[in-house]
């Protein structure tokens, strides 16, 4: 597939880029709805005394995302993809040309909401999230393998809502250990604040 | 874009086939985890002594749904897509042939997990049932338009949860009139069993 050669020659470009601006770029992907833009918000509130960011925001559709970010002071660009089902390299490397790019970070990218389609796309990160919702039941990472097999970290969100659901922790552990042995797990609520300190110290960690 | 109009041939000679066959063909969309083969679980389990069910699932791996819905005593044929992210026609085409279509009644497509792709791929259906979930939070409609723009009907699953969330329901209706006044709407809880009459009147309507 020409499409993907050429966006993984353009994905090492920014993997370049960010390194010499000492960015530490992160790729949040997850189904629509398990809370990409949440985990920012709260993310950003809670340490922008401590690290600088900066966010991308990809969307089919709206600014919804990015004025959400917008309200916590932070630079952020919302590119829309129309049609389109994923960011690409190329859509991050003109996006990465309209932020104020300053002071070392984090680069966050939150990726359009679809577990298929994102995970074919390096985009240049150093890192990528995917985040799963208690809610979505535990089999996901089975039944969309090639996400869960191309990510780093797996936070599984929403675990406020667990006294109300039939989810299975170890199942859906399970479920992504099969398709990823070297997956790391963060569980968290965004909403109660459970679990966002190990959250926070993954972030940390990934300075030194 | 030719993909698409050699798509839409084929899904013109399903809409054909499945007319032939007395056949009310449903394409069932939604995010990953809002509730599609609950809801077909449950639907086939109360109706399938008034009505006769065939299934299709489409999945990009495992065979999860064709086990749950083979459980319920229905004609079944699960589709591994791969590292595709959608049905399309032709893809449909060749599962019908492996399901034996004698008496009339619904064939229930069970698309792949995706709020973005499968908005552009007619199958022949008659109707399409776009399925959100009270968990992904209101603005879906409008982040993910394409889909609610070509769906027929909106299921709002997951009522039971609505104690413990932030889900507003006439600001996700309003996010979904603006992309398409016409779109109807179903509240239910597969798992209660709240509205799921209002479902299976819609249902009975269809086949007069
Ligand atoms: N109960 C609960 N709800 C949460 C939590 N985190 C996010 N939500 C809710 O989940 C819904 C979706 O959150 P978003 O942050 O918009 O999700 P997203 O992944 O950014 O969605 P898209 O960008 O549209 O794909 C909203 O209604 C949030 O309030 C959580 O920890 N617990
Ligand atoms: N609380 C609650 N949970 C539900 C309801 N309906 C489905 N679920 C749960 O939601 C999770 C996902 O359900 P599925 O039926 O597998 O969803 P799906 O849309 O078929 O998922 P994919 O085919 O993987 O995209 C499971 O854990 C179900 O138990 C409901 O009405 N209420
Ligand atoms: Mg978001
Ligand atoms: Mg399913
Ligand atoms: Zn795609
Ligand atoms: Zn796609």
């Amino acid at each position: 597939q020409d499409v993907l050669m050429k966006n993984n020659l353009l994905a090492e470009r920014n993997r370049g880029y960010f390194e010499a601006k000492n960015l530490i770029a992160l790729n949040l992907v997850s189904s629509p709805g398990s809370g990409k833009t949440s985990l920012l918000e709260r993310t950003i509130s809670d340490l922008k005394d401590q690290h600088q960011f900066y966010v991308i925001e990809g969307d089919q559709q709206t600014m919804n995302d990015a004025e959400r970010i917008n309200k916590t002071g932070t630079e952020v660009v919302q590119i829309n993809t129309g049609e389109g089902c994923h960011l690409d390299s190329d859509m991050v490397r003109n996006a990465i040309k309209e932020l104020n790019i300053g002071k070392p970070g984090f680069l966050m990218i939150e990726n359009v909401g679809n577990l298929v389609c994102p995970a074919l796309f390096d985009l240049g990160e150093s890192k990528r999230v995917v985040i799963m919702s208690t809610t979505e039941g535990e089999d996901k990472p089975a039944k969309y393998p090639t996400m869960f097999q191309s990510a780093d970290l797996c936070v599984i969100n929403k675990i406020d809502l667990l006294p109300y659901l039939d989810f299975d922790m170890q199942v859906a552990k399970d479920y992504a250990m099969k398709v990823n042995p070297d997956l790391k797990f963060i569980e968290l609520s965004v909403r109660s604040g459970d679990g966002m300190e190990v959250w926070y110290s993954w972030l940390n960690n990934l300075k030194h």
